[in-house]
């Protein structure tokens, strides 16, 4: 059960920094800092430290247009139980769930790569 | 837990842990189950405690001599009328009929609330948000604008109506003398042990009216086999008949309970279904449909049984639902208690909708936009005056009589120290 809230919490969440990029025309960095500020002061620390963690992966997803439920699955916040079918919130995007996950994922490795390569 | 194996920590953790799993006051320094403070099940959950350094003085209880040098029971009446020197409660509350309220419920009861605007972009802004720690500390539940034990002014839409602050309006003595003892899922199973949170000295205290309503919770869960793992009727016997036992031990003499009966769910799907969620109003696309199937799905749906598109489920739901109640109904007219009287009222949602409906409302109004699930503000102010008005027709002994020093009261002691 508390997985299936943590996925809940994670499309919630990824929603409202999409929507909110796309209601300011802002860029999904942006829009997280906005959601950070929107925050009471004493609980903005550990927003900054979300966005911090997941903010990139987030946002190079948002930017390709991945909608919640795909970045959710990509970052592992949302579990696909065996032998049970794929949960999402949204509508299924045109070139089916799987195959948009196996996309994200793709794309996340790459971005985690390129982020150790910077690193080192 | 390796932060909690510190010695230093021990004390600390030990005691966070008490009070989550008990449901009492965090802030309690004297230990009387009532708080200076307001969330971490403080005054929101219960009357104000006037003085917390003093365990015999808490909001309920009889006056201590006539609380002539100090307010014991914390009703904001004491002192010594100058002109008779006879003691204000004394001659405002003796035979008054004096009597707290107490609710045993659910997350209803407790009023579940996740404000839209959290939500909302349209909406979103600081202001928004600056009740976010106050929410996530009361549990998301808002039980100070709640239909039973709401004392404060609604600050998240409709308005605040309450069988407490009836019960005050009729006799001022009541004044603070309130229990909201329920929980996000409370069943009659799992209330067993939150009953025992109850805070009422029986040989000390005022009788207290005690609302029984957990109104969906013994046919709600997440399974994906939701009906199997339904309260069954003789489970609701055998658990309500313990609630009820455990109450006679603890409620003072001449109490009085009232079960409610659960609800039904179908309403909800009715009118929601094809409706946009919050979060999909931006965009147009997410509606209570889809938001039902994805709670489902991940197995953390507050009510398969309802909030799904499979008809027959829903009314399978809705029928045990309804052998529950009946139950409820049969205890309330076979059973006798050596402290309370018992009555059984359906859940007003019937009424609730037509009285809404005649004021111009629209039925999902009437359901809490974020959840999809729990009755809103509205609902819960509206549900208030159908039930009075059915105890003042049907049961009058119940509410008491009519406190003719109100008015008196209310000029000496003026708000009597507040909520």
């Amino acid at each position: 059960l508390y997985k299936g809230h943590t996925c809940v919490g994670c499309v919630l969440v990824v929603s409202v920094i999409e929507q909110l990029a796309q209601w300011h025309n802002s860029t999904v960095k942006a829009a997280m800092e906005r959601l950070c500020n929107y925050i009471p002061e004493k609980l903005q620390g550990v927003c900054y430290v979300l966005a911090e963690l997941y903010g990139p992966y987030i946002a190079e997803l948002i930017d390709r247009e991945m909608n919640a439920d795909v970045v959710c699955h990509s970052l592992k916040l949302c579990k696909q139980d065996p032998g049970q079918p794929l949960c999402h919130l949204y509508p299924p995007p045109k070139v089916g769930l799987s195959t948009a996950i196996r996309k994200a994922k793709r794309i996340m490795k790459t971005a985690k790569d390129l982020k150790i390569f910077m690193g080192f | 837990p390796s932060v909690c194996s510190f010695p230093l920590l021990a004390g600390l953790c030990e005691k966070i842990k008490y009070v989550i799993r008990n449901k009492l006051p965090f802030e309690d320094f004297d230990g009387d189950k009532f708080s200076t403070f307001p969330t971490l099940r403080g005054y929101h959950w219960r009357g104000r405690d006037c003085n917390d350094k003093n365990t015999t003085v808490y909001p309920g209880r009889r006056p201590v001599n006539w609380d002539a040098k100090s307010d014991s029971n914390c009703n904001g009446i004491w002192g010594v009328d100058p002109k008779d020197g006879i003691p204000y409660e004394e001659k405002f509350c003796k035979g008054a009929d004096s009597q707290g309220v107490v609710l045993l419920g659910d997350s209803a009861g407790a009023h579940f609330h996740i404000p839209p605007e959290w939500m909302t972009v349209t909406q979103m802004s600081a202001k928004s948000f600056a009740n976010l720690p106050m929410a996530f500390t009361d549990e998301l539940d808002w039980p100070q604008f709640s239909e039973i034990t709401g004392f404060l002014n609604s600050t998240i839409g409709g308005w605040t109506d309450s069988l407490y602050l009836r019960l005050r309006r009729r006799n001022r003595c009541n004044h603070r003398d309130l229990q909201n003892i329920s929980q996000n899922g409370g069943s009659s199973g799992n209330l067993l042990y939150l009953i025992k949170s109850l805070a009422r000295n029986q040989l000390l205290d005022n009788p207290a009216i005690v609302i029984y309503a957990t109104i969906g919770n013994d046919v709600c869960n997440g399974y994906r086999d939701t009906l199997a793992h339904m309260t069954t009727p003789q489970e609701m016997f055998s658990n309500v008949l313990q609630a009820l036992r455990y109450l006679d031990s603890r409620l003072p003499n001449g109490s009085h309970v009232i079960l409610t009966g659960l609800v039904d769910g179908r309403f909800l799907w009715d009118n929601l279904h094809d409706r946009y969620h919050p979060l999909g109003q931006l965009n147009r696309d997410v509606t209570y449909s889809q938001l039902y199937s994805f709670l489902d799905c991940l197995q953390v749906s507050p009510c398969s049984g309802w909030l799904t598109q499979n008809e027959t489920l829903r009314n399978l739901t809705s029928e045990r639902a309804l052998q529950l109640s009946n139950v409820l109904k049969e205890i309330a007219r076979s059973e006798k208690f050596a402290n309370f009287d018992i009555f059984y009222m359906d859940f007003p949602l019937r009424q609730t909708a037509e009285e809404w409906r005649k004021m111009g409302g629209k039925p999902w109004q009437l359901i809490e936009p974020v959840d999809g699930f729990h009755p809103s503000q509205i609902a819960a102010a509206l549900g208030t005056s159908i039930t009075w008005q059915k105890a003042l027709h049907e049961w009058p002994q119940v509410l008491g009589k009519e406190n003719p020093f109100n008015d008196q009261i209310e000029a000496i002691f003026k708000d009597q120290g507040g909520h």
